[in-house]
C-alpha cells in the first residue's frame, strides 16, 4: 500500500492511497486505505496524514483524521503520528501500523507499531533541496 | 516559502515520490501530485501491495482499493473492491471529479471507470496465481475466518457460522498481515 502527502507551493495539501490490499482475503473485503480519515486525511489549513499497515484493526480508529486533528491542536507531525499509533495500541497492543504526516509549514514526520518483524518503519521524503528522494526510518513504540 | 512543496509517503517507494516531485516542482497541484505519485506505484507494482498482479482473494482475483482526498475543498473521491481496472487512483479521482458522490465499490466502481474511458483489463499475473496456488495446496493457510466449521485453521471452505457463541469481549487474532501483506 502507498500512502502519500503532498504540499504544493501554494500550501494546498493533497493526500491519497492506493493499494490491492491484503493477500487471501475473504472476497468483498476492503481496508482502511480507501476509508476518509482512515487511509488518510488532509485539510490545508493544517496539514496531512496517511496510514498504513492492518486496515481491518487501524480503520477502526480513524488514525489519519486523528492525527491531524492532534497538529490543528498544535501537535508537531511527530508527535501528532505518535499520539495517532498510541491511541490505537490502547486498544490493540502488538498492532501492525504506521502513520506518516506534514503540517503546512512543512515539518513532517512518522510513527510506526512494533510487531514481530516490524521493528523500524521506512518512509520517503521528497522536498526542496535535494535532488533524489530521501529515505527515512522511524524506531516504532 | 522554502518549505515548499513537500512529498511524503509510506515506505520507500522512491518512484513513487519522484514522480509526484515532478508535477509539483513544474508548479503542479497537490492533487495532481498525489495521483502522479500513485499511479507510478500502481504500474511498478510496488512491493507487490500495490497495482496489478498482487494480494490475490480467496478466489484468486487482485482488486484495487484508492481514495484521493484535496485539502482545500475537503473533496474525496475513493473506490473499493475495484476490479479489471489498474488505475485505481485515477479513478477515485474521476470519482471525485466527475460525480457528486465520494465512494464508489465493487463491480459497479468498475462500470463507472470503464464509463469514463478507463481500460478494462485482467489482473491476474503468473505472480498473483503463483500466491493463489500455493495457498489453495496450503489448505487456504492462512485465511480471515473465524467460528465457523469446518476449522479455518484447518480447512478450506465453504464455511457455515457456529451457532450459540456466547456474547464475548472482541479478541484481536494474530493474523498474517506484515510488512509483505498490509493496507
Amino acid at each position: 500500500t502507498i500512502g502519500m502527502v503532498a504540499i504544493d507551493k501554494a500550501g494546498c495539501v493533497a493526500t491519497g492511497t492506493s493499494t490491492n490490499g491484503a493477500t487471501h482475503k475473504i472476497p468483498g473485503r476492503i481496508g482502511d486505505s480507501p476509508i476518509i480519515g482512515a487511509g488518510a486525511y488532509a485539510d490545508s489549513t493544517v496539514g496531512g496524514a496517511a496510514a498504513t499497515g492492518d486496515g481491518d484493526t487501524m480503520m477502526r480508529f480513524l488514525p489519519s483524521y486523528q492525527a491531524v486533528e492532534y497538529m490543528r491542536m498544535g501537535a508537531d507531525p511527530t508527535d501528532a503520528c505518535k499520539k495517532a499509533i498510541l491511541r490505537i495500541q490502547k486498544y490493540v497492543k502488538n498492532f501492525f501500523g504506521a502513520v506518516i504526516c506534514a503540517n503546512t509549514t512543512g515539518s513532517y514526520g512518522a510513527a510506526c507499531s512494533k510487531t514481530a518483524g516490524f521493528t523500524k518503519f521506512h518512509f520517503t521524503v521528497f522536498k526542496t533541496g535535494l535532488k533524489d528522494p530521501l529515505e527515512e526510518v522511524v524506531d516504532c513504540l | 516559502d522554502p518549505t515548499r512543496p513537500l512529498v511524503i509517503n509510506t515506505w520507500p517507494f522512491q518512484r513513487a515520490a519522484e514522480a509526484a516531485w515532478a508535477v509539483l516542482e513544474e508548479g503542479g497541484s497537490a492533487l495532481d501530485a498525489v495521483e502522479q505519485g500513485c499511479t507510478q506505484c500502481e504500474i511498478d507494482q510496488c512491493d507487490g501491495s500495490v497495482g496489478y498482479g498482487g494480494s490475490p482473494d480467496e478466489h484468486g482475483e487482485t482488486t484495487l482499493d484508492a481514495m484521493i482526498m484535496n485539502g482545500n475543498t475537503m473533496e474525496v473521491g475513493a473506490v473499493a473492491n475495484l476490479r479489471r481496472i489498474k488505475n485505481a487512483i485515477g479513478v477515485a479521482r474521476a470519482v471525485m471529479e466527475h460525480t457528486k458522490h465520494t465512494f464508489l465499490v465493487g463491480e459497479s466502481a468498475s462500470l463507472f471507470a470503464e464509463s469514463m474511458g478507463f481500460p478494462s483489463e485482467d489482473l491476474t499475473t503468473n505472480k498473483s496465481l503463483t500466491i493463489y496456488s500455493k495457498w489453495l495446496e496450503q489448505r487456504c493457510q492462512p485465511n480471515f475466518w473465524k467460528n465457523v466449521i469446518p476449522d479455518a485453521s484447518k480447512s478450506c471452505g465453504p464455511y457455515k457460522p457456529v451457532r450459540g457463541l456466547q456474547n464475548k469481549k472482541e479478541i484481536f487474532l494474530e493474523k498474517e498481515i506484515n510488512v509483505h501483506n498490509h493496507d
